[in-house]
């Protein structure tokens, strides 16, 4: 039933009413697969304006939109970009792209559709897209936006999981709203705020279902202006016991490989804060960054080592020339030194980074011995952009591949509106690191604690994850230089036309002191007949049944686009951009060098539909030229655990070395002492 | 279980049984105050398979090493898993192959096969998983031992296996082969006038122990070996008596 007061709003409403918005996902095996399908009514007889916005994460790409207007169906099709500007023919300047925020929101960007309905007609607008979900703080989340910008009659979202291991956690949050984020979401009997009404889970061991479809008078409730905020689902799935190989999957000559090992003990971590303490900090910036940083020294390790530089117009070292053992006067030292910061003056990126990489060099390369086996990383936060010192992106990042020389890995966060997040992005993505965002309004304390939990337990690292020679081609990135606790590294390959049965799967690692090597062969026969027989009791439907090698195309176009990003050579860079471009037109992803060209219908005056027109939708907005010196918004792709240092180019296609021959577990026959106690 | 011991010495091979008691733990090796070695086999029981009058069986279900040098190093094995507590703490499934090398320790576990455990490059232990697919109601997932390289522990080792790997046993024959389990045949026993057929007995120390032959299979089975085997849960072969060689807990290093 409409509520009265609903009902006369929707009568007075001009712009297209949405009929109906469906959502639905289906995960299998965290490759996600999402159809939105949108139904537009025009109920006035002359021609409108209608608008299909819709919030897609940052990490996926679009496979697939078509509308239908009229009774009539306009396709769009995935072409690859025409080259607007060669490799180094400008230099980013550093200036705000003016297209990135407007078409950014965070971790989603806005996929918008413009289109002239006909009088008392209707429009449908589907769109697919697909995303490879990233375990992070041991969990998965998969994130709908659910923003239609005005109530509709028949709202549904829905999420399927489909899991090979047992699904252990299983959590539908409140609506995330930015600014109100939990106060919209059912208050449970614990006091706790839970998933949104009218939300149905079914759930079974390795499968579950998840249903939101709040009526209209409900939306009422808790929308605002048809904004009712992304619905998130957090899962997990259980891993065996100790240090195990992972989960494999075969599926259509394609396989993936989950590796997340656990129970392994963590590696002692140095680590360097690097906080921007300029003006524009100042006021709740300023303080929740301390609220962070005071509950972090809480939880670094006594094993870990840390140290602290601020940056404004002045660098300050805490302790200059070295980096401090985790002691309570250490910590209480430090605290006192956060606890003085106030922000004043401009910002000088460069010295910033410059100092925290200065001490960590120096305490790497004079303590070599007692500290080659812990994991160093540099944790860089500003508010804005280079405004003192080195100012230019290039000379920055630049400046700072000099100075980490590959010993140690940044991570960079930025707080709101202000930042020039490629730079940062480039910054860290050249440095085996990765980049987050803390939105405006958010609360930068919560943020940034969660991005330092994230990579503040390493576990492993200089992982190699190889396969037999003769059974793999082409697989995706199997260097990384960390693992952390909470993650999961993701590795897809392309099985030759004459594999042999058995996949060899060696995976070397280091811990601490430790240096580990896993193997294991695996059936590729009997793990794709378990791939298949899983996927025929999930009963998912055909459009989700090549999941592995879709999974392979897009870590592979992300891989092409790191690579292409990180390129110090022209022909290396002309070498990723051509295969990342193919795959994602094999695909039909919309990535940053593919445009989708849309059909769109004309409206005659009279109302009625003339011949159709192509127009190019950049729905992605591609940076005007990308050279190795420049800014590219080839993003979205990292995971904690981040790059290898030392990639090189051709590791896109290359197959890893054979480990067959070399396999420290040959089953030699014993020849060894008799000497024994066995048997019953 | 079974055991098995190449005397170096004399090129003999001894072996014998020993039952134990369900949730005993048995000394294996002890060299606690020179190498730092010690190991460690928890027994489990089973039933005697049905139709038999034998005992109930009993097989090692956990096998402990403890490595004091340089810094104290535990590694406790099961049937299922690896532990490995070297400061930190490592759980490894034996379903899996894997290779940890440490300064001082190394260990490969090949999947659901063996494990081999390196400590210092001198001592080395082959531990092997013994999994039943369809396991009859006598037989339980178990553990096999075997000691692969002993250059590092002294002569002052001791256990079950430990104290004879520096030990010189003699091969003697005495007169009469009519010993019966839990008696030590001799002709005095027999009387002088009759004369019998020797049999064969084991000089260890200023001990003689009857023998017979028999044969064993080690490695899974994967091969036979000829031994002298000593009856009676190998009384006065070893040093003492069963109860001497039952520890309190799996990571007991107490001396001999």
């Amino acid at each position: 039933r409409i509520a009265r007061q609903v009902k006369t709003l929707l009568t007075k409403e001009i712009k297209p009413h949405i009929q109906e918005l469906s959502v639905q996902t289906t995960i299998i095996s965290r490759y996600a697969f999402t159809a939105v399908s949108c139904s537009m009514l025009n109920r006035h007889s002359a021609a409108t304006q209608g608008v299909f916005q819709f919030h897609i994460p940052t990490a996926a790409y679009i496979s697939n939109f078509t509308m239908i207007v009229g009774g009539r169906v306009f396709p769009s099709q995935v072409k690859a970009k025409e080259k607007k500007m060669k490799k180094g023919g400008g230099e980013n300047s550093g200036k705000k792209n003016k297209n990135t925020p407007e078409q950014s929101e965070g971790e989603m960007e806005v996929f918008r559709m413009e289109v002239t309905i006909p009088g008392r007609n209707r429009a449908v607008f589907l769109l697919t897209y697909e995303e490879l979900l990233q375990r992070r703080l041991g969990h998965y989340e998969h994130v709908t936006s659910v923003r239609p910008m005005q109530l509709v009659s028949r709202l549904s979202v829905g999420v399927t999981v489909v899991e090979h291991s047992r699904i252990t956690y299983l959590e539908v949050l409140p609506l995330r709203n930015g600014k109100t984020p939990s106060s919209k979401g059912n208050v449970k009997a614990d006091g706790k705020a839970g998933p949104p009404a009218s939300t149905v889970v079914r759930q079974n061991d390795t499968f579950c279902k998840i249903t939101f479809t709040p009526n209209i008078a409900q939306q009422a409730k808790i929308a605002t202006n048809g904004m009712l905020g992304e619905f998130v689902v957090h899962y997990d799935v259980e891993r065996e016991t100790g240090t195990g190989i992972g989960d494999i999957q075969v599926l259509d000559g394609h396989f993936v490989h989950y590796f997340a090992p656990k129970d392994l003990p963590v590696v002692p971590k140095n680590v360097v804060f690097v906080i921007d303490t300029s003006a524009s900090m100042v006021g709740t910036k300023i303080r929740q960054t301390k609220e962070a940083l005071f509950t972090i020294m809480r939880e670094l390790r006594p094993n870990d080592h840390f140290n602290f530089v601020t940056f404004s117009n002045r660098i300050r070292v805490w302790q200059p020339g070295k980096l401090v053992p985790v002691t309570p006067n250490n910590i209480r030292d430090a605290k006192k030194f956060i606890y003085m910061i106030s922000p004043t003056g401009g910002t000088d990126i460069n010295g910033g980074i410059q100092a925290g990489s200065a001490l960590l060099s120096d305490y790497l390369s004079s303590k070599e011995e007692s500290h080659h086996n812990s994991v160093s990383l540099i944790i860089f936060l500003t508010d804005g952009r280079p405004t003192v010192g080195a100012v230019q992106s290039p000379v920055i990042i630049g400046n700072t591949k000099t100075a980490v020389q590959e010993k140690f890995c940044l991570f960079t966060i930025g707080m709101g509106d202000d930042v020039d997040y490629r730079l940062l992005e480039r910054m860290s993505l050249e440095n085996c690191g990765t980049m987050r965002r803390i939105p405006e309004d958010a609360d930068a304390s919560v943020m940034l604690k969660g991005f330092y939990d994230e990579i503040g337990t390493p576990l492993l690292s200089d992982i190699r994850v190889e396969y037999s020679e003769d059974a793999v081609e082409y697989i995706t990135q199997n260097l990384f230089t960390n693992y952390f606790n909470g993650s999961e590294l993701i590795v897809a390959g392309k099985l030759t036309n004459h594999s042999p049965d058995s996949l060899h799967v060696q995976v070397t690692a280091s811990n601490s002191e430790r240096s580990i090597v896993l193997e294991k062969d695996v059936s590729i026969h009997e793990r794709e007949q378990e791939t298949e027989r899983r996927l025929a009791e999930a009963e998912v439907g055909a459009n989700v049944n090549g999941y592995v090698e879709r999974l392979w195309g897009y870590l592979s176009v992300k891989d092409g686009l790191k690579g292409r990003l990180r390129s110090q050579m022209s022909a290396e860079w002309e070498n990723y951009t051509q295969h990342a471009t193919n795959l994602s037109l094999t695909y039909n992803f919309l990535t940053p060098l593919t445009q989708m060209i849309v059909e769109k219908p004309q409206v005659l005056a009279n109302g009625s539909l003339a011949q159709t027109q192509k127009e190019a939708e950049a729905t992605e907005a591609p940076p005007p030229a990308e050279s190795s010196n420049q800014l590219s918004k080839d993003d979205n792709s990292q995971t904690p655990q981040s790059l290898h240092r030392n990639q090189h180019p051709k590791s896109i296609s290359a197959v890893s070395k054979a480990t067959s021959g070399g396999s420290k577990f040959t089953k030699k026959p014993v020849t060894l002492s008799k000497t024994s106690a066995d048997g019953d | 279980p079974h055991f098995v011991v190449e005397v170096p010495q004399s090129k003999l091979t001894v072996c014998f049984n020993i039952n134990g008691e369900p949730g005993h733990i048995l000394r294996l090796v002890t060299d606690h105050k020179h190498s730092g070695v010690t190991v460690n086999g928890a027994l489990i029981g089973a039933p005697a398979p049905a139709g038999s009058h034998k005992e109930q069986r009993t097989y090692f279900k956990t096998i402990t090493i403890v490595a004091d040098k340089p810094h104290r190093s535990y590694i406790e094995v099961t049937p299922q898993k690896v532990i490995l507590d070297d400061r930190d703490r490592m759980i490894l499934p034996s379903s899996s192959s894997i290779s940890i090398e440490t300064a001082n320790l190394g260990l490969v576990i090949v999947a659901n096969t063996n494990l081999t455990v390196t400590i210092l490059g001198t001592i080395q232990f082959v531990i092997l998983f013994h999994k039943y697919k369809n396991p009859a109601p006598y037989q339980r997932d178990h553990l096999g031992f075997y000691i692969a390289n002993s250059k590092g522990l002294s002569k002052d080792t001791h256990g079950l296996l430990g104290q004879f790997l520096y030990e010189d046993i003699g091969l003697t024959q005495l007169p009469g082969n009519f010993s019966t389990a839990g008696k030590n045949s001799t002709q005095e026993t027999l009387g002088e006038n009759i004369s019998l057929p020797s049999c064969p007995a084991l000089k260890v120390k200023d001990r003689t122990v009857t023998v017979i032959k028999k044969s064993r299979r080690i490695y899974s089975g994967k091969q036979t070996v000829d031994c002298w085997f000593a009856r009676n849960n190998a009384a006065k072969l070893i040093d003492g008596q069963y109860s001497d060689y039952v520890v309190s807990h799996l990571f007991d290093t107490g001396d001999w």
